[in-house]
């Protein structure tokens, strides 16, 4: 028996909102540690690593590890019928091959289940190695989908690099050439608009724009994004869920052939 | 031209 209560529904249907693009069927696994998921896109360059932790849910029953494949355009339509402010109960039955979404509005006025069908997904799940990174970038989310946005105007790859000087967003495309160069800024007023570059080593790698412009479907969950660079090992773009986990998205990069 | 990586690369299935 699984029986999961979010008070703050809305942020479910961030999460759906934030993958969904990248991801068309997932399993979403539960334990005593949370709610997780771990996916690859389809040609296998991003993964997506979610966790909500089971103290962040008001109620959090887990009886035995269960893994439920979804697929999230599905999900997404569901979790689309809830109400803003409405608390999203997650329940399911062991062997189950369905899931239902109970929505109950914060008065209590309304209350609507919407039973999903489960489905089989084969999917394969990696380790992800502990790792120390080159550089650590700490930005405004807002202003790394801005600059994803604009670069992706031009080209369709960017480079990072993160030198002593700051970190630098280039690409290159048919019309032309943009650099955007980010310096460290902690003089701001609030923590959030800072930006801290963490340089152990220069970096120096090559991504394609596509895949960071659909990371940023994340941004309504987080005011800060951290990128984390290694020459190698993919790029991490990680979104904070508040007290309840992360959302972290993993890119392989491009190599000189 | 540059030759995309895959995520496999770099991590092994658990």
């Amino acid at each position: 028996m699984l029986e999961l209560r979010l008070v703050q529904g809305s942020l479910l249907k961030k999460v759906l909102d934030a993958i969904k693009e990248l991801v068309k069927d997932a399993n979403f696994d539960c334990s005593t540690t949370g709610f997780s998921l771990q996916a690859m896109d389809s040609s296998h360059v991003a993964l997506v690593s979610l966790l909500l932790r089971a103290e962040g849910f008001e109620h959090y029953r887990c009886d035995r590890n269960l893994s439920m494949g979804m697929n999230l355009d599905n999900m997404a339509k569901m979790l689309k019928c809830s109400g803003n402010d409405d608390i999203i109960t997650i329940k399911a039955d062991d062997g189950s091959d369905s899931v239902t979404f109970m929505f109950e509005s914060p008065t209590q006025d309304k209350i609507s289940d919407f039973e999903m069908k489960l489905m089989d997904i084969d999917s394969e799940h990696l380790g992800i190695p502990e790792a120390e990174y080159h550089a650590i970038i700490r930005m405004p989310s807002a202003e790394f989908a801005k600059i994803c946005r604009d670069l992706a105007s031009i080209g369709d790859t960017v480079v990072i690099s993160v030198s002593k000087e700051g970190v630098k967003f280039s690409t290159r495309g048919d019309i032309g050439a943009a650099n955007v160069v980010l310096r460290q800024n902690t003089t701001v007023d609030k923590p959030e608009e800072a930006t801290i570059i963490e340089m152990n080593e220069p970096v120096s790698l090559t991504f394609a724009l596509r895949y960071m412009n659909s990371f940023t479907k994340a941004t309504p969950l987080s005011n800060i994004v951290t990128i984390s660079l290694s020459s190698e090992l993919p790029v991490v773009v990680e979104y904070k869920i508040a007290e309840m986990g992360y959302i972290r998205f993993y890119l392989a990069p491009k190599i000189e052939e | 031209p540059c030759l995309q990586r895959k995520i496999m690369d770099y991590f092994k299935e658990d």
